[in-house]
């Protein structure tokens, strides 16, 4: 799966994410990618989520929309992302990565799985990472 | 305001040999899509051509170089959704599109609707000109040699695509 979050200049957010789904899955398997709430969701008074991972687990927590529900109480997009993600695993034992920002143009890149690719532009730094704790900057 | 994008390559276990392959792809794709958000370009916009370049890039699990099902074909999904009013598309279980995001931007653009999927996907990217690639243009080494490897009695396709928790 891939996917992507983006706040422009005007303060509008966005999400995209694609994907050719799980390994050897049943012909006809749809998992959470095209399902609003789960495999994205984006509003402007909220911000936006784009996941990847265990699509069946993804649905049965709608992550996308969990993650933004914990920011609109008041949770940072990494704080939010890490106790939805939290939740994820104790309730159904889901593994999963997400990329989200926040109408501010803060943003998150968090995962519960072994690794995950991620990369971040913004004022003129690209931030990427792959492993935990990961977070290399270029200039842009 | 500061514009900012945000890509992912897909969570799980990256094999060694690929690491460098993925974290050069998300980097790419993030250049890529605030290029566009610096020029004035929509978040839209950015998001889009992001995961247009990370779909036409064999290294993920998308477009080109996605996952195989059961019967060794290719079935893909996208979503995308605009903050601004909320509207959104998405494909599911389509087939032979090589950049399904795009479809999907169609379906939220050009329909009532906010998926299409399988057959009815196919015939609506038809009706709106974006072309069938081959499926063959779509499948990887890599992911026919998944497929084959997770064909054998015992395997466990969930655990090997994402591995364990980190």
């Amino acid at each position: 799966t891939v996917g992507a979050v983006a706040v422009d200049s005007e303060g509008n957010v966005a999400c995209a994410t694609s994907t050719g789904g799980m390994l050897n899955k049943m012909e006809g398997r749809v998992g959470d990618t095209p399902c609003v709430g789960c495999g994205g969701y984006a509003d402007n008074l909220l911000g936006a989520v784009s996941p990847t991972g265990h699509g069946e687990a993804i649905m049965k927590v709608t992550l996308s929309r969990l993650i933004l529900f914990y920011m609109e109480q008041g949770k940072t997009a990494a704080d939010a992302s890490d106790q939805a993600l939290a939740y994820m695993w104790e309730r159904v034992q889901g593994l999963a990565g997400v990329v989200v920002v926040d109408p501010r143009g803060g943003w998150a890149a968090r995962f519960n799985s072994l690794q995950m690719a991620w990369a971040a532009a913004q004022n003129g730094q690209l931030h990427y990472g792959l492993g935990k704790g990961e977070d290399f900057t270029l200039p842009l | 305001m500061l514009p900012v994008l945000v890509v992912h390559g897909g969570a799980g276990n990256v094999p060694r040999q690929r690491a460098e392959l993925s974290c050069a792809g998300v980097r790419e794709a993030a250049r890529a899509g605030y290029a566009l958000l610096q020029s004035g370009r929509s978040a839209m916009d950015a998001v889009v051509e992001a995961v247009t370049l990370l779909e036409n890039n064999p290294a993920f699990n998308a477009g080109c170089g996605s996952v195989l099902n059961e019967h060794g074909g290719v079935e893909m999904d996208a979503l995308v959704m605009d903050g601004r009013t909320l509207a959104s598309g998405a494909v599911s279980a389509v087939r032979r599109i090589a950049n399904p995001v795009q479809l999907a931007r169609l379906v939220m653009e050009k329909t009532q609707h906010l998926c299409l999927t399988a057959e009815g996907a196919s015939k609506f990217a038809r009706a709106v000109g974006v072309p069938e690639v081959p499926e063959e243009t779509l499948i990887t080494d890599y992911a026919r040699k998944r497929w084959q490897r997770n064909l054998q009695p015992g395997s466990n396709p969930v655990e090997c695509q994402m591995g364990k928790m980190g």
